[in-house]
């Protein structure tokens, strides 16, 4: 596996937070988090009716899942297996080493 | 043997760089190479200068990829474009007349220590790979490390953060080499342009602030054929317009470092996508998204050789 497999079951969260609440709410969940902001660039950029990238680790999807449940926050997930992603876009290499 | 090169699959660093010695001697009557210095770990910071070899000062766009080392779609446009302007200067009338009158310094990967580790440790790292002595954390982001209202709004004070400013102003050696060299090529350099992803955006000065640019008519529809150029080829649709507004304010940037060190046209491009593969751009959308952007890019180095 490419980097040693060390993005298997992470995962990229694309959140809609729709006003100042949810904007705070996300900042609470997330800011303390290790998590890698995709876009916007950090967590003091986050604002209302903007899209948020966000890539969490495998062991903290749960977590993130169900705080966003519980506080009703509008989500979804892009990417659900960044390892195949990273493998699928690294493939098309391998396979034309092949060729 | 004709070189053979792909130019829609990702290249590792080391490639890039094959490449562009290949095109250096290969493509000697369009092609130049040189490098303006070393980057943290010691790697060169090569450069091709492409265009019709002149006697007179031409004038010249700058063009550099790769400043965030997750964004790989950035060197394998700066590489596509290359490939373009050398292939297309018999065949395509426009280019001929930009490569004829313009002297184009492309930069295929900025953050080179950056893009080496994304592609053999972190494929998400962003920030360039220098040490700070007192956190564990290294790097810089390289796009909040130019001396223009340096670490204010939009950029963390904190190394740790993916936004770090640094140290201090132009404390990564590839931004003091960079600018270095365009501080002194400043009279000829007319328009600075910095390939990012991802958000299908393409900004202008100010990011730091709210204020309108001097030149605001002429730059502003200098983006407008840009990105109507962009359009024409897939129908992608891309916002445009300055950063503090249209992305969001961040201070220490290219783009308003470049602008106010009298570059009169600074824009960065925020390439594909607007977040479904976000910076795993499968490599089958590489020719798209770079055929569309070098219609942009061309038709900004057009409204260089205008007057406005």
């Amino acid at each position: 596996f490419l980097y040693n497999n060390r993005y298997a079951g992470d995962q990229v969260f694309r959140i809609h937070p729709k006003n100042d609440d949810e904007v705070q709410t996300l900042k609470n969940i997330l800011g303390p988090m290790q998590v890698d902001f995709w876009q916007p660039n950090s967590a003091s950029l986050i604002c209302q009716n903007a899209t948020v990238d966000v890539h969490v680790k495998r062991n903290d999807t749960p977590a993130v899942h169900a705080r966003l449940k519980q506080e009703h926050i509008d989500y979804g997930v892009s990417i659900s297996n960044l390892q195949k992603e990273i493998e699928k876009q690294s493939g098309y290499r391998s396979s034309r080493k092949r060729r | 043997s004709e070189f053979q090169y792909d130019y829609e699959v990702y290249h590792s660093l080391e490639e890039i760089q094959s490449w562009m010695f290949e095109m250096n001697r290969t493509q000697a009557h369009l092609v130049d190479l040189f490098s303006v210095g070393k980057s943290y770990e010691g790697r060169p910071l090569y450069v091709l200068q492409v265009g019709k070899r002149s006697r007179r000062q031409k004038k010249a766009v700058w063009i550099d990829c790769g400043v965030h080392a997750r964004e790989w779609i950035g060197p394998a446009f700066c590489q596509w474009f290359v490939r373009e302007a050398v292939s297309s200067y018999q065949l395509d009338s426009g280019m001929r007349r930009l490569l004829n009158q313009l002297t184009f310094y492309i930069m295929p990967v900025f953050n080179v220590d950056g893009y080496y580790f994304s592609w053999t440790k972190d494929r998400f790292w962003r920030k360039t790979r220098s040490k700070n002595h007192k956190f564990h954390c290294r790097g810089v982001d390289a796009n909040r490390n130019w001396k223009v209202k340096w670490c204010a709004q939009g950029a963390s004070t904190h190394p740790c953060d993916d936004t770090y400013c640094g140290p201090f102003p132009e404390s990564e050696p590839e931004v003091k080499a960079v600018a270095k060299f365009l501080r002194k090529h400043k009279k000829r350099v007319k328009a600075y342009i910095s390939i990012h992803a991802y958000a299908q955006m393409l900004l202008y000065p100010y990011s730091y602030k709210y204020t309108t640019i001097p030149n605001f008519d002429c730059v502003e529809s200098a983006a407008r054929s840009a990105v109507t150029a962009l359009y024409a080829a897939y129908g992608l649709k891309y916002r445009y317009g300055p950063a503090s507004t249209t992305l969001y304010i961040s201070s220490g940037s290219s783009i308003d470092w470049a602008y106010k060190n009298g570059i009169p046209y600074t824009f960065a491009f925020e390439l594909r996508d607007t977040g479904h593969f976000g910076f795993l751009l499968p490599e089958s959308l590489i020719g798209p998204t770079c055929t569309e952007t070098t219609r942009a890019v061309k038709a900004i180095a057009s409204g260089v050789l205008k007057k406005c």
